[in-house]
């Protein structure tokens, strides 16, 4: 899983 | 993507667009509260920084341009047009604004999921993105008539809001390992702030009439 997975939302 | 990600995202870009239109093509801001605007425009600056560090998709990175780009130009718009700043209400934005920004980035530096610079940044935008709506829900009550347009923004800012609370139901299902607490908890207080404009906006609607907030 990407840590940053939330990063792509706005 | 799913579809309460990319619906949240187009009603925000439609608030950010009716903002626009009532401020470039009518040429007022009457109605819409500066210190807010001003606080947007840091927390899109602190939380897009990633611009530079991280490619997502072109969708994000376009979105990103936008959000950026409208943010400030409303400013702008609002602080050096003359014909768009005289129609601020200045006795009324009276918010002391920038007593949110030390406390958001104080609790930014206590509580985050990683202490670097840019996530720091990022936890700090967040938290002040819960609460910028603050000074323009104060001006809306003190408003009087409040025009269709303004009381539209909100109603689409709110609604962004809680579209995106949808995603991330819908994520923490479909995605075992999406879990964000920081996120989450954030997001949903910026949602609650709205619940009580929501309210008199649904009333205003069910008996069409013009929206006014109780004092």
């Amino acid at each position: 899983p990407n840590d940053d997975d939330v990063k792509d939302e706005l | 993507m799913n579809i309460f990600r990319l619906a949240g995202d187009m009603t925000h870009l439609a608030s950010v667009l009716v903002l626009l239109l009532k401020i470039h093509t009518i040429k007022s801001c009457a109605g819409v509260s500066l210190k807010t605007q001003e606080l947007y425009a840091i927390v899109f600056a602190t939380r897009y920084l990633d611009i530079f560090t991280s490619f997502y998709s072109i969708y994000n990175t376009l979105m990103k341009l936008v959000f950026l780009g409208s943010s400030f130009s409303i400013v702008l718009y609002m602080k050096y047009h003359k014909t768009v700043h005289r129609s601020y209400d200045r006795e009324q934005d009276t918010f002391r604004h920038w007593f949110l920004v030390l406390p958001c980035l104080l609790l930014a530096l206590l509580i985050h999921e990683k202490f670097t610079f840019l996530e720091v940044l990022w936890t700090f935008s967040l938290y002040l993105e819960a609460v910028a709506i603050l000074p323009q829900l104060v001006l809306l009550q003190r408003t009087r008539n409040i025009d269709n347009l303004t009381g539209q923004y909100v109603f689409l800012l709110g609604g962004y809001r809680g579209l995106y609370i949808l995603n991330w139901i819908y994520r923490y299902f479909t995605e075992p390992h999406f879990v964000h607490w920081i996120t989450w908890i954030s997001g949903l207080v910026q949602t609650l702030l709205y619940a009580d404009f929501f309210f008199y906006y649904s009333q205003s609607w069910k008996n069409n009439k013009k929206l006014q907030l109780p004092a």
